[in-house]
């Protein structure tokens, strides 16, 4: 554990505490696109299913419990407690899309031919476009609430802190995992964008981000 | 190697 690996995990967590906070409290789900948080609940699952299988450390089993629990409680609270509140004529990115080359790739390029090592990877490359739904969302209305670009931003920033841990991991320790790096670069280069606004729009005060 | 079969990140 380093501490770009920590702040990574805070990050990540912030984010979708933040997700989660802002829909409870608001009692809405608005501009919100619940297929990327049931994209997220689908990358906990098929990534944590080694929760059975080998234990790593308590830290890493109550992070793994808790990302699942908050993941299946935002699907919940979007599709059916503020489901009224659920933009789905806003929300129109067709998942197989994602879902399809995905599982292709996840067979062709893994580690180990075997379910679960299939699953780890399939979660990785899911979790690399998983976002896309959302800021698909945020194109097509052409503007989120603060609260919304700051989970973006906490969860765009998890996996940024996320390479400068496996940079450091990679000359403290030799650990390269390719899957995980390429993915992570990925996944990444998809918030580079939205960082930009964040920074120019967001933080300098405007109350929502809207799109030039 | 064993940190493919264990991962230990999140």
């Amino acid at each position: 554990m380093n501490v770009f690996r920590l702040l990574g995990d805070v990050s990540h967590l912030v984010a979708i505490i933040i997700l989660f906070l802002k829909i409870f409290r608001s009692k809405s789900c608005a501009g919100i696109s619940g297929k990327s948080q049931v994209l997220f609940a689908l990358v906990f699952t098929t990534r944590y299913l080694d929760l059975f299988t080998s234990f790593i450390s308590i830290y890493n089993t109550v992070m793994k419990v808790v990302f699942l629990v908050l993941s299946y409680a935002t699907v919940y609270l979007i599709y059916l407690r503020f489901r009224s509140s659920y933009d789905s004529e806003s929300d129109t990115f067709r998942v197989e899309f994602l879902l399809v080359p995905v599982a292709g790739l996840s067979f062709l390029e893994n580690y180990d031919f075997t379910p679960i090592e299939i699953l780890w990877t399939f979660s990785i490359y899911l979790e690399s476009v998983a976002i896309l739904p959302q800021l698909f969302m945020i194109t097509k209305t052409g503007e989120a609430e603060s609260i919304t670009t700051h989970y973006l931003f906490f969860l765009g920033l998890y996996r940024a802190l996320y390479l400068a841990n496996w940079v450091w991991r990679y000359h403290t320790e030799g650990f390269f995992d390719q899957i995980a790096v390429v993915s992570g670069v990925v996944q990444t280069i998809f918030y580079c964008d939205f960082f930009y606004l964040y920074v120019t729009k967001v933080l300098k005060g405007n109350s929502k981000l809207t799109l030039p | 190697a064993d940190w493919r079969r264990q991962h230990d990140e999140l």
